[in-house]
């Protein structure tokens, strides 16, 4: 029975696609069977390891039109144990109609039971914004990981996605736990990383992860190659970093 | 009659607030009446200046449910020629209510009408997403600036977006121009910086503005004391750049 981990918060641009990438690949690596789904229009998870519309037959799109079981969207990639399903969207059409969708809330949870015997964690990679695909998201998920890059915007971001989190713990999914806070793109000895992490601190020790994931140019190269850090260099610290997440990660699964 | 500029690009986190705020705070510096108005829900652009649910009358919420006209939601700042209308957001249940009205995108367009000829620029702050706030900001709009920070999934953003400005101009506002393409939290001789610079210059030479702004803290530390760059440390290397686009930016309005 996968554990599924939904990788979401309502900013922009502080390492959910990265964070979703990297440690998937991490998991798969420490022989977890490991699923990726982009749930993000963009299909930047997809693109991250490689995924073009050239060489997707399915993804996201096709699961929530109910033309493809999630089963039949899979795709292997270079690592044995990594899945992922690409979001498959391309056309400002195909994103129309996949949001318009994704307002009815329990599709994914519903498409993940052909999949979940086959998977140990399965990851989604979530778009910047709470409504719709965020929404099948946390419904469908056991857990949710926060990623936050220090600023006086992400912190607000938390302080909202906690409430939208109880929100959904009432109307949609009451078993939903917060599998941690994850510091990323960290620079260490900044003003605003400290203003950041002490107010993170205040209010929000207990979820804040041991595992911190550093500004490390390779996390960002890496993805011109369409290959996780781990692939690409992985003596790199971010590819450590995720796979110190990994560690961390799935050293808890086993006493939950 | 204002120009209206709409900052906007449907990827999260390369500055689209920080330069809505700077580049704001910059025109009126330089003597140009500005008004900056903050269509994202997350309410960043004006939290950036220092108003909070506390000191917000009214806002864009109240603008797209005809409650207050425009004119009657500006805010006045630190700076003279500086106003503000916040989004004045604040709850989940008013979230889902705006996103909802947005779907009308010529709500913006006719709501402009009433503060058009008391301003010379109107910034338009947008969310990362492109639907309903998004159009309606390009519906409205005389130009487009597009921020770009480098990294493999900027650029797949890019190609996306002017598609869909082609798109706008074809069934919303015919005469719409691309204002440029920002390169922002720029980092000079990094090989990401180097794959993204060629690339945007291969496909969109034209555009890109001699203007670059540099990754530099102070524009991050400022948003913690509700100021731009300008009023939090005029000589920052940030400060200056937005100061420099500034006069880029009405360098060319005289001409065209
Ligand atoms: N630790 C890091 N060090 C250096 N660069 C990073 C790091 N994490 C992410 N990046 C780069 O920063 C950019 C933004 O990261 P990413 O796309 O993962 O964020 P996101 O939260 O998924 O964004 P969005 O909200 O648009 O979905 C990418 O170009 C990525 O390669
Ligand atoms: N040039 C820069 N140097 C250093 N930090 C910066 C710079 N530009 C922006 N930042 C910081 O990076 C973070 C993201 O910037 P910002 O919020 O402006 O991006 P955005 O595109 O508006 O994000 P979103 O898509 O979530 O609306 C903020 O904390 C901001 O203070
Ligand atoms: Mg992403
Ligand atoms: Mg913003």
């Amino acid at each position: 029975m996968a554990k599924v981990i939904a990788i979401a918060i309502p900013k922009g641009g502080v390492g959910k696609t990265t964070t979703a990438i990297n440690l998937a690949a991490s998991l798969a690596f420490c022989d977890q069977r490991t699923l990726l789904i982009d749930l993000d229009t963009s299909g930047a998870s997809g693109l991250g390891l490689g995924f073009t519309e050239a060489n997707t037959k399915s993804g996201m799109f096709e699961v929530f039109n109910f033309i493809s079981g999630l089963n039949h969207t899979v795709h292997k990639t270079e690592i044995p144990n990594l899945h992922v399903v690409p979001a498959n969207v391309h056309t400002l059409l195909r994103e129309e109609r996949l949001m318009k969708l994704a307002d009815n809330r329990l599709i994914l949870k519903n498409a993940l039971r052909s999949v979940e015997n086959d998977y140990d964690y399965v990851l989604i990679d979530c778009p910047p914004f709470l409504r719709g695909l965020t929404t099948n998201a946390l419904t469908a998920a056991d857990s949710v990981l926060v990623p936050v890059k220090s600023g006086h915007f992400a912190l607000d971001a938390v302080d909202k996605f906690f409430k939208y989190i109880d929100w959904i713990r009432e109307v949609a999914n009451k078993m939903i736990l917060i599998e941690g806070i994850l510091l990323t793109m960290y620079e260490q000895s900044t003003k605003v990383t400290e203003i950041t992490t002490r107010e993170l601190q205040a209010k929000y020790r207990k979820y804040v992860f041991e595992s911190i994931i550093p500004r490390n140019a390779p996390l960002s190269e890496a993805s011109f190659y369409g290959k996780p850090a781990l692939l690409y260099d992985i003596n790199s610290l971010g590819a450590q970093a995720y796979l110190d997440l990994a560690r961390e990660i799935s050293g808890r699964s086993s006493t939950t």
